[in-house]
């Protein structure tokens, strides 16, 4: 249904379709040059704390990714250079100083995986984008992007599994709790395991997480 | 700042309603009463809409020239005092340092959010039928033309809206990042509203934002399906979707087209009945 997409109480491996299909969308990232990939991963993380460039990012792609002309007039001029070097590293652009209004787009699939993965980012809460960039800084994203495959059905996963070796840290385990938690997934830990459940009525949450975590894993350099 | 406290707001009080929040302390004024809203259609399943206010009513935008004053009716809302903790604040501790998320202080932050006594106006929806009964939407404005345009945007009016009555006090905390010795930091911000009575400031703020009684914080709309000769009805059901009908419909111009042929399943359904992608 769509309001309740994601069933409650449900293993997280529930998300693991889903996400197999987000991989190939986010194969542009994976096959940036490396120093491409760093500037644009950086990038990202410095957004998810300002809020308000994030909204205005989403704007822009929204209007390019339809044909429509973005509007940029409305922005401050330090928000309008942001987006215009964001931009920039995802091959679009702009020549002159009406921002956008004469673009120049190198790579489609480029700009849809950065509009699928800032579309994403822009639901989530600044509680949660908070806790996505402590999580980023904590390396721990690519262990998160692990859990939907190897939950078993009740949503239990053996900490032993080196996969997830980064959580059996307390202080990084706290740490993804909370994100999990801002996102309506229950995440609990026994001393030889974890279980990561949706709690009651996720809505969307959980999948956005998701696709804003394989987004930023597709662009930590270390994807095949 | 104004648009995280009336979305805190809508969250606290409506969430999962029909309420929308105010993002633009400069579009508060324009909300009236049957002012025409447009309603953009989002892509994917999760986004929600977004909504843009036009400068004109239903009145100006119906092909006779006889206005339409809508009865309005009044009532209290609510008393709106929220405290929270600030949750994000805090350090933890880990095996190869310490993440310290916020300043860097231990403990909680409480915050405050008060709009104070809230009123809600709504118009009589019987009324207003009644008064609209057998008048047409006149299609050739260059308003609509624009709006039709644009495939994605569907016609609103506003319904109801939500406004304070006395004067608020927003202010943000604004906390800054850190990188001292190994000490990582995320800079975030704690917005606080308050009803401002005394006319006293809070210390500790970065930015203050002092907003006047009547001040319209959140808004409901209706949906407008039009047809092509310009006869319309308010979409009342949840399960009836606003819009234009369309004689033909056209192909997508997205450049996403084909890019995202296998995630259907992040589609909005309005994106795929749009056509916004093949």
């Amino acid at each position: 249904g769509a309001e309740n997409p994601i069933p409650s109480h449900t293993s997280l491996s529930v998300l693991k379709e889903g996400l197999s299909q987000l991989k190939a969308q986010f194969q542009p990232f994976v096959k940036l040059p490396e120093d491409k990939q760093r500037a644009l991963y950086k990038s990202l993380c410095e957004l998810l704390l300002h809020e308000e460039t994030l909204t205005a990012l989403e704007d822009v792609l929204d209007a390019l990714c339809t044909g429509d002309k973005p509007d940029l007039k409305e922005l401050k001029p330090a928000q309008q250079q942001e987006l215009a070097d964001f931009l920039q590293l995802v091959g679009c652009s702009v020549q002159d100083e009406l921002l956008l209004q004469n673009y120049q787009l190198q790579d489609e699939e480029l700009l849809s995986a950065v509009h699928l993965l800032i579309s994403a980012i822009s639901e989530l809460s600044d509680y949660t984008l908070v806790l996505l960039r402590a999580c980023s800084d904590l390396q721990v994203v690519p262990a998160l992007c692990c859990l939907p495959y190897i939950a078993s059905a009740d949503g239990t996963l053996a900490l032993s599994s080196p996969l997830v070796a980064t959580l059996t840290d307390r202080g990084r385990f706290d740490v993804v709790q909370r994100l999990f938690a801002s996102t309506n997934i229950n995440l609990e830990r026994t001393e030889s395991s974890v279980k990561a459940v949706t709690m009651r009525e996720p809505r969307f949450f959980p999948l956005v997480l998701y696709v804003a975590l394989y987004g930023l894993h597709s662009l930590s350099g270390t994807v095949e | 700042m104004f648009a995280k406290a009336t979305r805190n707001f809508v969250r606290e009080t409506d969430s999962g309603g029909d309420l929308i929040p105010v993002s633009h302390l400069n579009a508060s004024d324009k909300l009236q009463l049957l002012s025409l809203v447009t309603k953009r259609k989002k892509f994917w399943c999760w986004q929600k809409p977004k909504y843009h206010f036009l400068a004109v009513s239903l009145s100006d935008v119906l092909t006779e020239d006889k206005p339409i004053k809508p009865v309005i009716v009044e009532s209290d809302f609510a008393k709106y005092t929220g405290k929270f903790e600030d949750v994000v604040q805090g350090s933890i501790e880990t095996s190869f340092g310490k993440i310290s998320l916020g300043a860097g202080a231990k403990g909680c932050v409480e915050s405050q959010s008060s709009f104070g006594n809230l009123r809600k106006q709504e118009v009589d929806l019987q009324q207003l039928m009644k008064d609209v009964k057998d008048r047409m939407i006149n299609l050739n404005s260059s308003l609509l033309q624009q709006v039709i345009e644009r495939k994605r945007e569907v016609l609103c009016i506003l319904r109801e809206k939500i406004i304070t009555t006395q004067r608020c006090t927003i202010s943000e905390h604004v906390q800054t990042e850190e990188k001292v010795s190994g000490l990582l930091g995320c800079s975030t911000k704690i917005v606080q509203v308050s009803v401002s009575d005394s006319g006293s400031m809070m210390k500790d703020s970065s930015v203050i934002l002092e907003i006047p009684p009547a001040t319209t914080i959140a808004y409901g709309v209706i949906e407008l399906f039009i047809k092509c000769d310009g006869q319309f009805e308010f979409c009342l059901l949840d399960e009836q979707q606003g819009g234009f009908e369309r004689e033909s419909s056209e192909g997508s111009t997205s450049p996403h087209s084909m890019l995202f042929r296998d995630t259907s399943f992040l589609y909005h359904p309005d994106a795929v009945d749009n056509g916004m992608y093949s």
